[in-house]
């Protein structure tokens, strides 16, 4: 790179002048102030994990696609019409894998191929787990919440996911495939179970372990939209012939879990309006 | 930044001043030829520095870059001068006091992406368009 070195004198920043930096960079990112996340450790779990990967997978995208221009001499529009942004990751079938067997959570080919219609990603923390294990049809099921509101305004989800870690099950379940349901929790009732709406279902044997991906792209939008309808998701596990599993035999990984397993939503977003940064 | 082996500029400007010829004059062509050709210059914006590695996860700073540098005639190639750059040299030549040169600027910026945490503990992973130098000109 034909750059030369500086002539700045390199000295520590005097307090006002750290504090003004931090504040002009602040507003660049669109931040009205410096976050202060709670829990410690928390970059060891699973979703800074999985988008520490992705953040990975996409700067050395990036890197690549300036070399390449450097070397070609030209820019190059990318054969497949990819809007500006992230290059494409070379291409992984549509569908999701049922089981992404990494721990932590590496993310896949297929979630770079969302990083194209994609300028930002959000990772949302569960915040609630209740499990029911008694309700009138005998059905078990855990229910997750997450917090969509923090969300910039002007942001469009293209794609979004819930992921959940599934561990191997108890022997006595050896040779059984399991089914597991997510639904979105529609409308809730003091007394009986919730009304909900089927979401995405997959078939994994009980002796198999990884990241369970469901697709809740639509029911994101609509959290989106209308966030007071918000009411969480409910995960429900079942044996072929229809009988509840409870969520600890089915070998799905709760609070107390490993932080690297913890189960959390990923949305991509692309802005659906240009940031106008305010006058200082 | 690192420090340079070049003048240095900033707050010793006084005493570099003093070291290299008198102020240059404007239109005065040798003096101005001794201040470099406009060129992109290193600058390193450090995320640890600002004490926000608590909540940034990545990167831990970028490449910022800077352009500086003279835009004196002649415009030479690498100098990626707008054609208007180069007939705004000459006219300043002839009218110096009138006519200022062409400024040193960037002509290809680069996006970098962060990765950070907000006050809930969730993850954002955005880009941000034109953050880095990747090629300086005279325009």
């Amino acid at each position: 790179d034909n750059h030369v070195h500086s002539s700045f004198i390199y000295r520590r920043l005097r307090n006002h002048e750290r504090r003004e930096i931090q504040r002009e960079i602040l507003s660049i990112l669109g931040l009205p102030h410096r976050p202060r996340p709670f829990s410690p450790g928390k970059q060891a779990s699973s979703a800074p994990l999985f988008m520490l990967d992705l953040y990975n997978a996409m700067t050395t995208d990036e890197e690549d696609a300036i070399l390449g221009k450097a070397l070609a001499g030209k820019a190059r529009k990318s054969a497949s019409g990819v809007p500006h942004g992230y290059s494409r990751a070379p291409q992984q079938p549509y569908r999701a894998a049922p089981l992404t067997s990494q721990s932590p959570p590496l993310a896949t080919a297929h979630d770079t191929n969302f990083l194209n219609d994609a300028d930002m990603v959000m990772s949302f923390v569960n915040l609630v787990e209740r499990d029911k294990d008694f309700s009138h049809h005998r059905r078990h099921y855990r229910e997750f919440r997450f917090d969509l509101t923090q969300i910039p305004e002007g942001e469009a989800v293209t794609a979004a996911e819930f992921r959940i870690y599934k561990d191997q099950s108890p022997v006595r379940y050896e040779n059984i495939t399991l089914k597991f349901t997510i639904y979105q929790v529609i409308k809730e009732y003091p007394n009986r179970d919730a009304e909900t709406f089927l979401l995405d279902s997959k078939k994994i044997r009980a002796t198999d372990g990884g990241w369970l991906v469901f697709d809740i792209t639509a029911t994101s939008n609509h959290w989106l939209l209308n966030p007071q309808q918000n009411m969480g998701l409910q995960l429900c596990v079942e044996t072929t012939d229809g009988r509840s599993i409870n969520m600890k035999s089915a070998g799905i990984i709760g609070r107390n879990g490993p932080q690297s397993k913890q189960p959390f939503l990923v949305a991509f977003f692309k802005a659906s309006e240009v940031l106008l940064r305010s006058v200082r | 930044a690192t420090g340079g082996k070049k003048k240095n500029h900033g707050r010793n400007k006084g005493k570099a001043q003093q070291k290299s010829s008198p102020a240059p004059k404007s239109g005065d062509q040798n003096t101005s030829e001794q201040r470099q050709a406009c060129k992109k210059h290193e600058l390193y914006v450090s995320f640890r520095d600002l004490g926000w590695q608590d909540w940034i996860i990545a990167p831990e700073g970028y490449a910022a870059f800077y352009c500086d540098g003279e835009c004196s005639f002649p415009l030479n190639a690498h100098m990626n001068a707008t054609n208007h750059a180069i007939v705004q040299t000459l006219v300043h030549l002839m009218f110096p006091d009138n006519v200022p040169k062409p400024c040193c600027a960037p002509t290809k910026l680069n996006a970098i992406s962060v990765l950070y945490f907000d006050d809930s503990s969730n993850v954002i992973l955005k880009k941000y368009r034109n953050m880095v130098v990747r090629s300086c000109g005279c325009h």
